[in-house]
C-alpha cells in the first residue's frame, strides 16, 4: 500500500480507543 | 427528570434515569436500557464503587489496563461526558451509546465523529489536529513513518476533505468527505447493540432479578 494514497481518516479509526466493543467483553 | 426519582429507583446513584425515559430518547427500548443498566454498573464500579464511570475506570474496560491513556479513548470519555464534571452517568453512558446504535441516524453518527476528531472543539478539524491524530495512531500501533510520509498522508487528505481551501474541515466539507468515503464512520456503528439483550442475555437475568426485588 502507497502510504501516500492511504486516507488519514481511514488511518486513525483504526485505533484501539475508538473500539467501543471492548466496553462489552467480559 | 433528576427529581422524580419513584420508590423503585430510590436507591439508584446520582445520574440514574429511569430506563423507560431513556428508552423513549434513544434508539434502545427499555429491557435493552435495562440491559445497559447492568452493564454500567459493573464498569462503574470496577475501581471505584460509587456507581459512575470514572476515566480510569473507561480505560479499564476498553485495554483491560487502567493506566493505558489514549488520545481517541480521551475523546470518547470527554464526549461522553456529557456534563463535563469527569465522570460518565448512566443516562450520559445510554444516549452517548445511542450514537453507536445500527438504527443510529447517520446525521447523528457524523456529528459525533465530527466532534471527536474536533480535538480542540473550534467547530473545525485543522490541519495539526489531523497531524496529530496521525502521530497518535503511529505511536499506538507502534508504526513509523517518516515526517515526509506523515504530511504527505494529511496533505493528501487534506486537499480532498477541504474543498473550500481555508485549511480547516468544516461540518459541511466533512458531511460532504464521509458521504464519498462511507467506511469513515463504519467505526461509529456497533452491530452489538442492534438487541442487546439477545447478546448478553446474563444481563437480562439481572436485570429482571432487579425489576422483582
Amino acid at each position: 500500500v502507497e502510504p501516500v494514497t492511504m486516507n488519514a481518516f481511514e488511518l486513525i479509526s483504526t485505533s484501539q480507543g475508538l473500539n467501543l466493543r471492548s466496553l462489552f467483553e467480559k | 427528570m433528576g427529581c422524580k426519582y419513584s420508590k423503585k429507583v430510590i436507591n439508584k446513584v446520582p445520574g440514574y434515569e429511569e430506563p423507560i425515559v431513556l428508552a423513549s430518547q434513544t434508539p434502545f427500548n427499555v429491557s435493552e436500557v435495562e440491559a445497559l443498566y447492568e452493564l454500567y454498573k459493573k464498569l462503574s464500579n470496577s475501581i471505584i464503587a460509587d456507581g459512575l464511570i470514572h476515566r480510569e475506570e473507561f480505560q479499564l474496560a476498553l485495554f483491560r489496563n487502567k493506566n493505558k491513556r489514549n488520545l481517541f479513548a480521551d475523546r470518547i470519555f470527554d464526549l461522553f461526558d456529557i456534563k463535563k464534571n469527569g465522570v460518565i452517568e448512566f443516562g450520559e453512558f445510554v444516549r452517548s451509546l445511542g450514537v453507536f446504535h445500527p438504527d443510529a441516524s447517520m446525521e447523528d453518527k457524523i456529528k459525533f465523529a465530527f466532534r471527536l476528531y474536533d480535538l480542540r472543539q473550534t467547530g473545525y478539524i485543522e490541519r495539526e489536529e489531523l497531524k496529530e491524530m496521525v502521530l497518535a495512531l503511529l505511536h499506538e500501533s507502534d508504526l513509523v513513518l517518516s515526517v515526509d510520509i506523515v504530511e504527505s498522508i494529511v496533505d493528501k487528505t487534506f486537499s480532498d476533505a477541504d474543498t473550500k481551501g481555508d485549511g480547516r474541515i468544516d461540518q459541511d466539507e466533512w458531511k460532504a468527505f464521509v458521504s464519498k468515503h462511507p467506511s469513515l464512520i463504519k467505526n461509529m456503528t456497533l452491530p452489538y447493540l442492534k438487541d442487546i439483550t439477545l447478546a448478553f442475555p446474563s444481563f437480562v437475568v439481572n436485570s429482571e432479578v432487579d425489576d422483582a426485588d
